[in-house]
């Protein structure tokens, strides 16, 4: 793109490689060039740096309002449950998320939701481990709602300030094990009204458009507050989350940058665009 | 589907007779869309579209009297094509215990698939030895270990600290004191830009010079799919890939790109969390569900 010296029809169909290879999606980027193409001819430009420049500040738009952290003392304990396909890093987010907390000086209390998968449980005891954080478990095969009940009770009980619910990866297909979300939703809510404060959805960033219906359906199912895209250290750009802000319009609150404790980041727009384009 | 949106674009020829050059390609732009919705690689889709446009302007489509069906036809023939053939066998030929090694970015499915092959395998009255070289997730050689016990089979007792390259080397020596003559190496999940962790599967590769090195693609990986899977290929030649979580609704593009510049087979396809959730692969019925 910065080779070309005019804006012409090979210049939109550089920018549409480049929007469709960050997995923005064919539709989108249509919908991002189309807008280009009318503020390029509205305004007169005729330097394709300026038409790049008018591209990156259309998807800086989308995505910048939804730049958003999250507010972990609007209550006590705060109530964070994390959901999402299987794979995505759900669970070492939740490692790498107590952790921060627990330089901030709260005290998190992490729930071994995902009572399915095989070690699901030591490999979140280890993380709780390596955040100082309690860990609530039951055995293999016990109901999720009910270790999710035992940990927001023990959060209450204990004073802690955050309370992370882990749950089994699951695809969005699967209605059953929506419905298991559903209910160890309302379960938490029976002892703290308003948990969970937070309902985070965990993308992978070298997702491609499945992700869409991953967020429309998990919305759908528990209603989401937050997004965290993970594995932005790899060579995906994560450009699945830019229709999802437009259409969902779900905050973005944290990056995965890689498999240690402290790869977290805050979701930053004006970073996110300038990797898209690098 | 594909079939609907084209039934719109080449519906309008039934009053005008003759198919028009552009009549074709707007329907080449209906496929374009179909595949990059379906996360079939930009490039892929560009060399895909040429190939079907010379066909789709020739006489099998220009002189139909149902042009619209016929061009249908030749994009599914012309995926299912590239799609490559019925899904191969696994390659178990060599010393005993032969090894399988399974590679591929994190959290693709790996250790899972692991399990569903060794379950394969003894159905082919095999007796497979599963080795866990993931030494750096937390629980990874926990989690290989609860698998092989639910599925009473042995398991090298690997531990953190250890090696890969090492514990390859002292399993291959425990599966035959244990009379295993398939061993299935489990590696861990890595960035295809991480030199030293593909350096780390270069070694293993040098070491137990595996039969079968098995690239293991999630089936809703975007657009960088294949320059992953490229990457992994060129460092250690992979012998096929395995494409897992297809009992989503992922169109499932990534194994088309794949497929088409690697040339490698998919040979195991991954339909769900349990240990026989593993089936052989189709080319047709995937060129069916990206096309879908
Ligand atoms: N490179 C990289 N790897 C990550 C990141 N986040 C998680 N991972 C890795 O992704 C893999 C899967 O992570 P998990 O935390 O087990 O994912 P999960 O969503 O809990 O998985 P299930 O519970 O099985 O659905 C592990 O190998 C993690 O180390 C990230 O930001 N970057
Ligand atoms: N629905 C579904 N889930 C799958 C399939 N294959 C694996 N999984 C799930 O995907 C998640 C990740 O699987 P793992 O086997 O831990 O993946 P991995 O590649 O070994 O992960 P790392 O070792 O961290 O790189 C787990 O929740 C598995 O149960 C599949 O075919 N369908
Ligand atoms: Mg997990
Ligand atoms: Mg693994």
């Amino acid at each position: 793109i910065t080779g070309r010296k005019e804006i012409d029809d090979d210049l939109y169909e550089d920018l549409e490689e480049a929007l469709v290879t960050a997995d923005i999606g064919v539709q989108t980027a249509y919908k991002l060039l189309e807008n280009t193409r009318e503020t390029v001819e509205r305004k007169d430009l005729k330097d394709p740096a300026a038409l790049r420049d008018v591209l990156k500040g259309q998807i800086l738009e989308i995505v910048k309002t939804e730049a958003i952290p999250m507010d972990a003392g609007s209550a006590k304990p705060f109530v964070i449950m994390v959901v999402g396909v299987n794979g995505v890093g759900k669970t070492t987010t939740i490692g790498k998320i107590a952790a921060k907390y627990g330089q901030e000086g709260k005290k998190v209390v992490i729930a071994a939701g995902d009572t399915f998968r095989a070690a699901a449980i030591e490999q979140l005891e280890v993380w709780a481990n390596r955040a100082g954080a309690e860990i609530v478990k039951q055995d293999a095969g016990a109901d999720p709602s009910a270790v999710a009940y035992d940990a927001v009770q023990a959060g209450v009980s204990r004073g802690a300030d955050v309370v992370i619910v882990d749950t089994a990866g699951r695809l969005h297909t699967k209605a059953n094990l929506m419905e298991e979300l559903k209910k160890i939703k309302r379960v938490m809510s029976k002892i703290v009204p308003d948990a969970p404060h937070e309902t985070v959805l965990v993308l992978d960033a070298t997702t491609g458009q499945n992700a869409i219906n991953q967020a429309k359906v998990f919305n759908d199912a528990i209603e989401l507050t937050g997004l965290i895209l993970t594995k932005l250290d790899g060579t995906s750009k994560g450009g699945c989350i830019v229709g999802i802000c437009d259409e969902l319009q779900v905050p973005i609150r944290m990056i995965g940058i890689g498999e240690k404790v402290d790869d977290l980041r805050p979701f930053n727009a004006v970073e996110f665009v300038d990797a898209m384009f690098g | 589907s594909l079939s609907e949106r084209l039934n719109g674009v080449i519906k309008d020829l039934k009053g005008h007779g003759k198919l028009s050059e552009k009549n074709i390609q707007d329907a080449l732009k209906e496929v374009r869309m179909s595949l990059l919705e379906a996360d079939v690689n930009f490039r892929v889709v560009k060399d895909f579209l040429k190939q079907v446009q010379d066909r789709a302007l020739g006489a099998e489509v220009m002189k139909s009297l149902t042009p619209g069906q016929q061009f249908v036809k030749i994009v599914h023939e012309e995926l299912t094509e590239l799609m490559g053939g019925k899904g191969q066998e696994l390659n178990l030929v060599g010393k005993a215990p032969v090894p399988i090694m399974f590679v591929g970015l994190q959290g693709s499915g790996k250790t899972t698939s692991v399990g569903k092959t060794a379950v394969i395998l003894k159905k082919k009255g095999r007796r497979p030895f599963l080795v866990p070289a993931d030494v750096y997730r937390p629980a990874a050689i926990d989690q290989l270990k609860t698998l092989a016990k639910a599925l009473h089979m042995p398991v090298f007792e690997s531990a953190v600290g250890m090696d890969p390259v090492n514990i390859c080397k002292l399993a291959r020596e425990e599966a035959e004191r244990q009379g295993c003559d398939t061993m299935i190496i489990d590696t861990a999940g890595r960035l295809s830009i991480d030199e030293a962790m593909m350096d780390e599967l270069v070694k293993i590769k040098a070491e137990m010079k595996p039969s079968e090195i098995l690239f293991v693609a999630d089936a809703m990986t975007g657009q960088e799919a294949v320059n992953v899977a490229a990457t992994f290929n060129e460092r250690v030649d992979i012998t096929g890939v395995v494409l897992t979580k297809m009992d989503s609704d992922a169109r499932g593009g990534a194994a088309l790109s794949i497929k088409a510049v690697l040339g490698k087979p998919i040979k195991l396809v991954g339909v769900g969390e349990k240990m026989d959730a593993m089936e052989t692969f189709h080319p047709d019925r995937m060129a069916g569900r990206i096309l879908d």
